[in-house]
């Protein structure tokens, strides 16, 4: 027996908002800790993994281990017939092969619940091992948005580049090229607008700014993005889910030509 | 060629 319920309601829109167009088919894995789940898009070159902690959730009850098979984009539909700030509870016996999500309105004057069918989806979780990074970037999730959807309108990479002087989005198409550089900002008076860089060495890198745009959809979540880099590793892109977890999307980089 | 490599090449699967 599963009962989860989430009082923020919304958020759970705006996970599936995220998650949809990067992943067709995802088990959601749900255990005593949390509602997980780790997914890859279909040519295998982003993932992405996403916990909301049982902490965050005003029930929790998950008696067994318990991977709930789900169309991301029917769950998606589901979902956005709830309003913004109703109360979600996600519902699932053990050997059923359904989920039910209810939606409650804050003043109960309106229950509605939606019974989804589950798949069987044979999904491979990676391995993804606690990494030391060359550099991390935090900085505005909508600045960020808007960088890669500008950039992605003159070419199809970007290179991001970390040194002392500060973050640098590059792309070149037929067009011509661009550069757009955002120095450290610590924004004292106002912490949601600031650019932190942590870097422990320069580093440089290049990524498919389709996956990047995918990513980006994030960006209701959270006012911040956190942008971990290395060389040779892929890159995390994560967006906090409020207080009770995150979504973090890998992508592999591109191999220099 | 193509210079986009997989997950699968940084990662195992668990």
């Amino acid at each position: 027996m599963l009962e989860l319920r989430l009082v923020q309601g919304g958020l759970l829109k705006k996970v599936l908002e995220s998650l949809k167009d990067l992943v067709n088919d995802a088990n959601f894995d749900c255990s005593a800790s949390g509602f997980s789940l780790q997914a890859m898009d279909s040519s295998h070159v982003a993932l992405v993994a996403l916990l909301l902690r049982s902490e965050g959730f005003e029930h929790y009850r998950c008696d067994r281990n318990l991977s709930l098979g789900m169309n991301l984009n029917n769950m998606a539909k589901m979902l956005k017939c709830a309003a913004n700030d109703d109360i979600v509870t996600i519902k699932a016996d053990d050997a059923s092969d359904s989920v039910t999500f209810m939606f409650e309105s804050p003043n109960q004057d309106k229950i509605a619940d939606f019974e989804m069918k589950l798949m069987d989806i044979d999904s491979e979780h990676l391995g993804i091992p606690e990494a030391e990074f060359q550099a991390i970037v935090r900085m505005p999730s909508a600045e960020f948005a808007r960088i890669c959807k500008d950039l992605s309108t003159i070419g199809d990479t970007v290179v991001i580049s970390v040194t002392k002087e500060g973050v640098k989005f590059s792309t070149r198409g037929d067009i011509g090229t661009a550069n757009i550089v955002c120095r450290q900002n610590p924004s004292i008076d106002k912490p949601e607008e600031a650019t932190i860089i942590e870097m422990e060495e320069p580093v440089s890198l290049t990524f498919a700014l389709r996956y990047m745009n995918s990513f980006t959809k994030a960006t209701p979540l959270a006012n911040q993005v956190t942008i971990s880099l290395s060389a040779d590793l892929p890159v995390v892109v994560e967006y906090r889910v409020a207080e009770m977890g995150y979504i973090r999307f890998y992508l592999a980089p591109k191999i220099e030509e | 060629a193509d210079n986009q490599p997989r997950l699968s090449a940084f990662f195992a699967p668990k």
